[in-house]
């Protein structure tokens, strides 16, 4: 479903070149759950931008569902991702002058799909999947930093994307609370098909994948099967 | 050194009151490491918060150093809270628009005890304690999430407070940079006496404390001691 070969990605600063992906490939099946982990700074937001479309890479091939993802026009691309992929950003990216409420219902204004009372019968529900169905009328400033970041998990969902990529998903959750999250979203894998990539720097957490990736300065150096796969 | 009595806290939304904190105390030594743990939502911002001289409770005593926080003049907390606290933010609250290590430096420019150059010896020194002296002149937006968090806790740092106030600091760190910073954090605590009071997710990183508080909607449920104390 997602392949991306020999993907480079350095940033520009000045006359300095921060190379953050020196030759990264993947091959990710269709309803896989995959989990990527690495220390701080190996790469690993640079790697789900890219796999996610929001990014693009120096060198190398991307493609999602068979589709080249780097020479796709701009607005195709913003369609596969409205339409196909929810992204959990690791700083959240909330709109700040909307309610937990409408942050969740943007996607689905956007996409147009779906009855103004449809959006919101809908958004209620992903809230109170994560547990929030009380903070529903609380803007992000008005909620705590593990309510922001399941306000995320449940906007990225708003359009029931075949494609989840979550990158820190439970970095501010405490472990039950993290532990119910990582069930929602193990769910809608076994029972949906949703093929999920996600970052996590919690052994606990990358337990629920199938396999993980380790990252390292910008390279894959390890991959773990889930014995019991 | 930190004394809190029956702290009230509640935010107010419309005719809706948010109850935050429903009465804690907690009394805690000079020279402490204490770390704060509960679930998503139980207050353990807001009560840091208060702790901090950040935020007034609705009702209770704050007193720090035997001097009452609340009715303190503004003039006065702030200089309390420049000299005394490093607090580290759960949504890191850099500046943007300056590098990593003038973010270091601005506390210090507050503060106004150090020479320029002073100055900037002390924050490339800090930056190289988390890890990061090869980052000091990228801004937020060219750091990792990670990288982000490390620059606030070497900015809590800046003008060596007695008390360190840190709200999540190795949620977004892989394990071992987690270790490395609390290995740091430690060792000022061991070795300076600083008072050290933070909120983690993560058993492994509460196992450095002297003892844990539990919070859980409001108010305080437990309070583990390290049995190597
Ligand atoms: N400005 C506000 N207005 C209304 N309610 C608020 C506000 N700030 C926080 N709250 C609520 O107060 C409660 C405590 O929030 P707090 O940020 O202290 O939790 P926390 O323990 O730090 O959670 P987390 O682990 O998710 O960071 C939460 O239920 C939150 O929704
Ligand atoms: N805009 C940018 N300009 C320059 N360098 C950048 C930029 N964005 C990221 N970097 C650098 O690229 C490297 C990879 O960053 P990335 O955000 O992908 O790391 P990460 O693995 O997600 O780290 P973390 O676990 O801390 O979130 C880092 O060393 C970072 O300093
Ligand atoms: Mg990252
Ligand atoms: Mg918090």
């Amino acid at each position: 479903l997602i392949r991306i070969e020999n993907i480079h990605k350095s940033y520009l600063m000045g006359k300095e070149a921060v190379p953050a992906l020196r030759g990264v490939s993947l091959a990710i099946e269709r309803g896989d759950m995959v989990c990527l982990m690495g220390p701080s700074g190996s790469g690993k937001t640079t790697l789900l931008n890219i796999v996610g479309g929001l990014d693009e890479p120096g060198r190398g091939h991307v493609t999602i569902d068979e589709e080249d993802v780097v020479s796709m026009g701009e607005e195709k691309l913003a369609r596969l991702r409205l339409e196909k992929i929810g992204f959990v950003f690791q700083t959240f990216n909330l709109l700040n002058n909307f309610t937990a409420e409408e942050n969740v219902e943007a996607p689905m204004v956007l996409l147009g799909a779906l009855s103004k009372r449809d959006r919101k019968a809908r958004a209620k529900e992903l809230l109170a999947l994560v547990g929030l169905a009380d903070r529903a009328e609380h803007f992000p400033s008005e909620l705590s930093g593990g309510q922001q970041q399941r306000v995320a998990i449940a906007r990225a969902l708003a359009n029931d994307p075949a494609i989840v990529i979550g990158d820190e998903m439970t970095g501010d959750l405490d472990s039950k609370t993290g532990f119910e999250v990582m069930d929602v979203v193990r769910t809608l894998n076994q029972e949906q098909g949703k093929t999920v990539v996600y970052v996590t720097h919690d052994p606990r957490m990358a337990a629920y994948a199938d396999y993980t990736i380790h990252l390292l300065d910008g390279v894959i150096v390890a991959r773990d099967e889930d014995p019991q796969r």
